[in-house]
């Protein structure tokens, strides 16, 4: 239990660490982030958002909302994530997605817990923020499908928004309860024959805020990489939606390397409160999942 | 799909954005322009400075909404905008054919 | 209700509004706009100088009006803003579905 | 037909005018404006002098065209002022019900 719980709280590190490294060179190609800095290999601020060294965006503040949502609750509570995004909103976030602001206004407005389909829904909004989905629901497949794609569905209707939650939360999963990179990569055949769009090799560089090219992004540098900095300075390099593509890449090579191997140099950097929040909701998120209560 | 146009006070414009934003919108167009009213000739205090001049300065702002969400709008610039004093503006409601965000090719009120 | 969009040369302002006025027209909305006409380069006279950019300064009036009212505005910005020269201007009919006056939340024609 | 509104980033005004030559508009009417949105205002350089307020600089292009060339003009003006970064504006179709050219008192699609 002592390693899953390191692994989940570099999970969620790994998620805010990402944000912040990759949010400086959002939207730009790799071609000008090469130009500009050569690799990108520090956490440097600035970008479109102006951000100070460190700061973390809408996918950390997101998933802090359903994470607090959750522990607040004792439980699943939908209701609370949709009543907290719709708090968040108001504060006038750095920055919102504008699927995501256009699903809790929706809630804000009407109520309504699920937006309808939409055939523009296949952002990667909904994954961003599935972290804490998962670590609440570690040792449950079916709760794990049943909430990630409830939260997804507040702002996201979209099945391949919903496959890329399902899945992402799978390797999450497995990559906390100690599995190997080779079973991970079986577990994506599963994705890939249900939606070939995923397949990521050859990886044909695309890294978009468009569900697909963000999981093709996550995916190549998670595997390829051999620790948790190659796997984030690959992926933020990419470009593209940076920070987002590095906030998945960093819980996912979080979770799987562990705290240990997340540099020091950049946690030093980050947010001190957003660093003792994710670490202290990890913790108890883990406590209430299934795996949490088998103790 | 609306464009609401409302022609409003200048010194409202930032609590009319406030209460828009409360609201989950954050989108908005604005201009300057001139009002004449049927309040021709009186004075209206404008960056303290009192005008007798026939035109008051105004500004006006566009925003383009889905059906569903007019009447709230609507609702928050008349409860924020006024102040019960004379000139406090216009709120027109015009048919949105079509909107498009130029970024994405995006259409409809997946646009705005 | 109809919104009555009229593009015209800015020199024409006064005159216009004070026909409009005649017709018992009082609340109209203004804003100075860049024209850009089919009659590309030409030189226009505005304010004593002649201009040989591409874009002309002109005045664009808003007036929402109820529908009775329509040809007859029409007719008197039409007949004020002329001069028989390039670039004179256009007016443009826009549908408009409501009105709200912000001080005393009225509706329709009672708003306008 | 359509009056079509666009905002757009300013410094592609003039590639946008071009490209809508190109397809044989040249009637437009040009304001600029301030934008909210995603977009938000930090010190820009605008005209050379730093901006630290907290809107954008957009301009707005209204055209006034006849239905059968809606599309063409939709496409050309979000493909020319298209940049794929945020910011980059809207385009709205607005039903035009008359249009009146004030030189010579041609309506519908003559006067445009
Ligand atoms: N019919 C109209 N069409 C367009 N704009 C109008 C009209 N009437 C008034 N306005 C705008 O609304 C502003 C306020 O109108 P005014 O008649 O002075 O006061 P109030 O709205 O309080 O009755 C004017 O300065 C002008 O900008
Ligand atoms: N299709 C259009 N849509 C919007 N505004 C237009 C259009 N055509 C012309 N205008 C406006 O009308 C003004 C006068 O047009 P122009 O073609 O120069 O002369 P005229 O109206 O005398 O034929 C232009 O400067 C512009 O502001
Ligand atoms: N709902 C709206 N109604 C009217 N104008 C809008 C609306 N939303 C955005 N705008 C205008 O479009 C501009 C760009 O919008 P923004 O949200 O910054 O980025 P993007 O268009 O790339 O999504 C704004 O600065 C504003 O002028
Ligand atoms: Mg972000
Ligand atoms: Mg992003």
């Amino acid at each position: 239990m002592q390693e899953i719980l390191s692994r989940v709280k570099a999970a969620f590190i790994g998620l805010a660490v990402g944000d912040a490294l990759g949010a400086p060179v959002e939207f730009l190609t790799a071609h000008e982030i090469k130009a500009k800095y050569g690799r990108l290999e520090e956490i440097v601020g600035g970008g479109w958002l102006r951000l100070k060294a460190g700061q973390v965006t809408d996918d950390t503040e997101m998933s802090l909302c359903v994470a607090r949502a959750i522990v607040a609750a004792g439980g699943w509570d939908l209701q609370g994530i949709a009543g907290r995004f719709a708090a968040w909103l108001k504060t006038k976030p750095i920055d919102v997605g504008d699927t995501c602001r256009k699903g809790i206004r929706n809630y804000m407005l009407k109520g309504e817990l699920e937006t309808p389909f939409n055939q523009w829904d296949a952002g990667n909004g909904a994954v961003m923020r599935l972290l804490p989905v998962a670590l609440f629901t570690m040792g449950d497949d079916a709760l794990l499908e049943k909430y990630a794609v409830a939260q997804a569905h507040l702002t996201h209707n979209h099945p391949l928004s919903d496959a890329a939650c399902v899945y992402f939360g799978r390797l999450v999963h497995l990559a906390v309860l100690g599995f190997s990179k080779a079973r991970m990569r079986r577990e994506l055949e599963g994705l890939i024959t249900e939606y070939p769009n995923f397949r990521f090799d050859p990886y044909r560089g695309l890294s978009t805020g468009y569900v697909v090219d963000t999981m093709q992004t996550v995916f190549h540098y998670f595997f390829k990489a051999r620790d948790f900095e190659e796997c984030l300075v690959g992926t933020v390099n990419q470009g593209g939606d940076a920070d987002t593509t590095g906030a998945i890449a960093g819980a996912l090579a979080g979770a799987y390397y562990g705290m240990e191997n997340i540099p020091k140099r950049w946690i030093r950097k980050m947010d001190r409160k957003v660093m003792e929040d994710v670490v202290t909701l990890a913790e108890r998120l883990i406590t209430m999942s299934p795996t949490g209560m088998k103790g | 799909m609306k464009l609401i146009e409302a022609i409003i006070k200048p010194f409202k414009l930032d609590e009319v954005k406030d209460a828009l934003n409360e609201i989950g919108i954050e989108g908005i167009t604005v201009s300057e322009v001139k009002g004449f009213g049927r309040q021709k000739g009186h004075t209206e205090l404008y960056r303290g400075a009192e005008y007798v001049v026939d035109f008051i300065p105004k500004v006006k702002l566009e925003i383009a909404v889905a059906d569903e969400l007019v009447s709230k709008v609507v609702e928050t610039i008349q409860n924020t905008a006024k102040t019960g004093r004379i000139g406090d503006g216009k709120i027109f409601i015009i048919p949105l054919e079509e909107a498009v965000r130029i970024r994405t090719g995006e259409k409809g009120s997946e646009a705005i």
